[in-house]
């Protein structure tokens, strides 16, 4: 299958909300998406890699007028495990690759993420799926990222919000 | 916007390779991509968490058939910067829930993580995207997991590769 680039999309509106030391155990991320769901948060990029020593780091992405319900949503389900602590960070960009044909190719991936070291951009998070590659960056540095990314494809202008 | 929920698809064919210790700095994360892309390994999840202490964990997953490239890939790259480790774990399950508009609905990740954990199936991985929910676990428990997927989001037969 062909990779198409077709576009650099920029969020400078979220933030990270990244919670260690959950439980590595069937139902933990379900209570925490459930008090979530019922606390109204709409949930960006959910990125949780493998546990160690049976506690797992999971870290996903709100908009900032979402940041202090989500917290407190996080904050009442962790009390009940008796493990795990939740933070918030500061503001961050979601940047985005969107196009088809791109879950094959580590070379979309590459593009992107040498066009961002390149520029001396620290990649926070990454997430992936067929249609898009996303990554977490400084907020700082959003329009840099977006710049680099579009001539790394050869695209257009971005669409910034 | 309105949560629809297309389908469920499992694929058994995967593998995990963890990077730990990366350098959390500009550059690993593409030159690690590089060079996946130079072996010609095709990659499908990728996930990267947040770094602490100036390292970062790195986890991709890719089909059986690519594992042992992947894993020599990855092994020269993380010679060169000094710091790191590559495991790659036994055959996993991806699981993805496939839809649309299901980026801002925390409710559609509380669905799929509660079906998983009411039947024991802990979950190893979790990337997101607006039209696909995907995480990595146990293939022994695949079958398993897209049957209780399905009866979470009343959908018909899945298709498992
Ligand atoms: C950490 C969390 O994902 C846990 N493994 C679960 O299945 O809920
Ligand atoms: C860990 C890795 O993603 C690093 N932060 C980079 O930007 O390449």
């Amino acid at each position: 299958e062909d990779v198409v680039v077709r576009g650099v999309a920029v969020d400078k509106n979220q933030v990270k909300v990244a919670i260690s030391d959950l439980p590595d155990q069937p139902g933990t991320a379900a209570r925490v998406f459930q008090n979530l769901a019922d606390a109204d948060v709409n949930v960006d990029m959910i990125v949780q890699n493998i546990g160690r020593g049976g506690v797992a780091n999971l870290t996903f992405t709100v908009s900032i007028d979402d940041a202090y319900r989500a917290e407190r949503a996080v904050g009442s389900v962790i009390e009940q495990f008796g493990s795990g602590t939740v933070s918030i960070s500061d503001r961050i960009a979601k940047v985005s690759v969107v196009g088809v044909g791109m879950r094959s190719h580590s070379g979309v991936a590459a593009s992107l993420f040498t066009a961002l070291a390149e520029t001396g951009i620290n990649i926070q998070l990454i997430s992936t799926s067929e249609i898009k590659i996303s990554v977490a960056i400084d907020v700082a540095r959003a329009d840099d990222a977006a710049r680099v990314a579009h001539d790394a494809f050869n695209l257009g202008a971005s669409e910034a919000t």
